[in-house]
């Protein structure tokens, strides 16, 4: 966990996002964080791991932040959809 | 605030503020530090309910929210509490739409009715910031925002410049746009230097900052009986004004060693004891400077501004006998310490003075353009008060512990973003169907381009500001209500103008959130889009650009165009007249820029449409 730092991923949907659907009363933002959570490494309940997502977003543009290793960014590179990841900055108050 | 409301020409139960109805019915999410909701900025007296589309939610442990304070989130970095521990989102929420708060004041001064530019907007925190402001937690604050209904964003808070498609502020206030809410956010704190700005996507209002005419009046009064106007808030009245001797730790400019700027390593210097010290702003804080002066023995400190800061002094709550002196002061000072063997010094505290005449003026930190992601659009877009601004605070800094109503003066952009957001509010509640392109144009047209003297407005060494360092000028609230004509942008306008940055299909799409083909669209160049202000590149070609403006004033009116064009640039506009026949009529017009001779040197124009009633102006900046 000491290599995980807080990336913001960008992705693409799929060119039917409608069959991402996979049960009839889940609602789209639903769909839309069951998809991005299909990005993140497999995590194995028994480690205790924390969980990997940090936000999901529905708005701002189609990606979410989490937690990843440099090693995780390459993994999830290779997947459909994928269009950028990069360690968030810090802003300042001005 | 205690006197900027009235400053910007808002004035309780009369003109503006009474017919916008003080930002009646608008939300404002501020994204900064939090909020302190006990403080009676927050009250909700004489405030309505919510509007039903509001969907957000409260999360303080007890129920603090109300008709005001009508929504507090917190994120991943958030402490797991909305509440404010540095008083940033505090000022900065107050300054917005804090309400209507009787004798403000710190250790006495700037004292007033402390409101915020829209008291009767409604206010919704996310805090996303602490130590710093990650973006994580910034984007999903927007993105909460938006489905929560907020209609105005203010972000007091920022990054440097980057391509849009790489800046999550530009992307999530793209979003933002699209549904209607206008994005106001500050410039940036790191003038007086060119290319400075963030925040300057053109969807974006990006506010710099200026000062306001009133002083916290704290004069140096030299043994040759010369007084140096300076200012301070901690003026103590027990204070005895003898001459005390002066010492300059930075006298020897040679020293390198020196501390000139009275850190910690002052405490070892043993001069100090008695005497009142000149200190140099920059490296640490004021207030700090002050405690390690105090901590070293020192009686006062007289801080000295470089040449960068000029003429911009600040009112800090120092914890011993002070003043913050400018530039042009502070070489008298040091031509009287060469002058004499034994310098002395006094301070005459004169509290809180009105009428600076060369008020508004640009703060020496504002951040300056051009854009460097974009620059042909003019950034920043226009200038409100941001110097030694009194608002809310979420503790006292006199060590008060009998009253919830604390306050502080605080400057930055921080502090001229929530008044441009506040001014928006009254926009939005006046004219609800103004989009933000529109609000923005109407604040950005009407905008004043002179100081309380009649003069140009001046930057922070007293000379008059270029178009990078005020936008369009200072904010003119009653005027922006009443524009005349409107430079109207929607969000597909901004599709070939992206297109037109050379950003790839896929960097187009990760703005816009869906495929973009700029194979398939027209591609613009940035002048080209419908802003309501001109950035041009000189060379040695003619260029043409067409503008579209839309009449909200009288239904029936004409329009005569007025040039002033920058040195070594020919400017044609064509129509010369345009002739409205209804409200919301659209007409447009072209501009021609041709150049004269080879042109080397930056200079400033204007095109300006009068009508009897109206004078809608367009600042023009040109650079080779």
């Amino acid at each position: 966990s000491a290599n995980l730092e807080t990336y913001i991923v960008h992705v693409e949907l799929p060119e039917s996002y409608t069959q991402l659907s996979t049960s009839s009363i889940s609602s789209p933002n639903e769909d839309l964080d069951s998809w991005y959570n299909s990005f993140l490494p497999t995590t194995i309940a028994s480690t205790n791991e924390a969980p990997r997502m940090v936000y999901c977003y529905h708005n701002v543009f189609k990606g979410f932040s989490a937690k990843l290793s440099a090693e995780d960014v390459k993994v999830m590179e290779k997947k459909p959809g994928f269009l950028s990841a990069r360690p968030q900055r810090m802003l300042s108050l001005h | 605030t205690t006197h900027s409301p009235i400053f910007l020409g808002l004035h309780q139960n009369s003109g503006f503020w009474r017919e916008s109805n003080y930002g009646k019915g608008v939300i404002i999410g501020v994204l900064d530090t939090g909020i302190e909701p006990n403080h009676p900025s927050f009250s909700d007296e004489g405030m309505p309910p919510p509007p039903a589309k509001w969907k957000g939610k409260c999360e303080f442990n007890t129920p603090v929210c109300n008709k005001k304070l009508i929504g507090a989130r917190f994120f991943q970095d958030g402490n797991g509490s909305p509440a404010d521990e540095s008083g940033h989102g505090t000022h900065t929420a107050g300054t917005a739409a804090g309400n209507f708060v009787m004798g403000a004041n710190v250790f006495g001064n700037a004292n007033g009715t402390a409101v915020g530019v829209a008291p009767h907007a409604h206010l919704a925190i996310y805090k996303v910031c602490t130590t710093g402001c990650s973006e994580s937690d910034i984007l999903a604050a927007m993105d909460v925002a938006i489905d929560d209904g907020v209609d105005i964003l203010s972000l007091s808070l920022g990054g440097s410049s980057v391509p849009f498609h790489n800046d999550n502020i530009a992307l999530g206030a793209y979003s933002a746009m699209e549904k209607g809410i206008l994005v106001s956010c500050s410039a940036g704190n790191n003038g007086p230097f060119g290319s400075t700005l963030s925040n300057d996507a053109p969807w974006i209002l990006t506010v710099g900052a200026s000062t306001i005419d009133r002083q916290i009046r704290a004069t140096a009064v030299l043994g040759n009986k010369e007084e140096l106007d300076g200012q301070s808030l901690y003026q103590p009245k027990d204070f005895h004004p003898r001459l005390y001797p002066l010492f300059y730790p930075g006298l020897n400019q040679s020293d390198t060693d020196a501390d000139r700027y009275c850190t910690e390593a002052l405490l070892n210097i043993t001069q100090v004891k008695g005497k009142i010290v000149i200190c140099e702003v920059g490296l640490i804080p004021p207030t700090s400077k002050g405690t390690n002066v105090k901590a070293a023995g020192g009686v006062g400190m007289i801080m000295i501004n470089s040449e960068q800061e000029g003429y911009t002094t600040r009112a800090d709550a120092h914890v011993l006998p002070a003043t913050n002196i400018n530039y042009a002061d502070g070489l008298k000072l040091i031509a009287y310490l060469e002058s004499t063997s034994s310098p002395v010094a006094t301070f005459s505290f004169k509290g809180t003075i009105i009428g600076d005449s060369h008020a508004p003026a640009v703060a020496s930190f504002s951040s300056r353009g051009p854009s460097y992601s974009s620059p042909g659009i003019l950034k920043p877009d226009i200038i409100g008060p941001g110097v030694n601004i009194l608002a809310a605070y979420h503790e006292s800094v006199e060590n008060s512990t009998n009253t919830k109503a604390n306050f502080h003066v605080l400057s930055g952009t921080s502090m001229s973003c929530p008044h441009l957001s506040g001014v928006a509010a009254l926009l939005k509640s006046a004219h609800p169907d103004w989009s933000p392109a529109a609000i923005k144009s109407a604040m950005m047209t009407t905008a004043d381009l002179v100081n309380l003297a009649q003069n140009p407005i001046e930057d922070e060494k007293h000379l008059p500001a270029d178009l990078f360092t005020m936008g369009s000028g200072h904010v003119n609230p009653a005027r922006a209500n009443n524009p005349g004509l409107i430079y109207d942008i929607e969000p597909k306008d901004y599709i070939p103008y992206l297109c037109g940055l050379n950003y790839s299909d896929r960097e187009v799409g990760r703005i816009l959130q869906r495929k973009a083909n700029c194979k398939a669209e027209s591609r613009i160049s940035e002048t080209q889009l419908n802003y309501p202000s001109f950035s041009i590149v000189v060379g040695s070609t003619i260029q043409k650009y067409t503008r579209t403006v839309t009449n909200v004033g009288d239904a029936n009116s004409i329009y005569r165009v007025k040039i002033d064009q920058p040195g070594g640039v020919n400017v044609t506009v064509k129509p010369r007249i345009l002739s409205f026949s209804k409200v919301n009529q659209k007409l447009s017009y072209d501009i021609t820029f041709t150049p004269l001779s080879p042109y080397e040197t930056p200079s400033d124009g204007s095109l300006t449409w009068t009508s009897a009633k109206y004078s809608v102006r367009s600042p023009i900046a040109a650079q080779p």
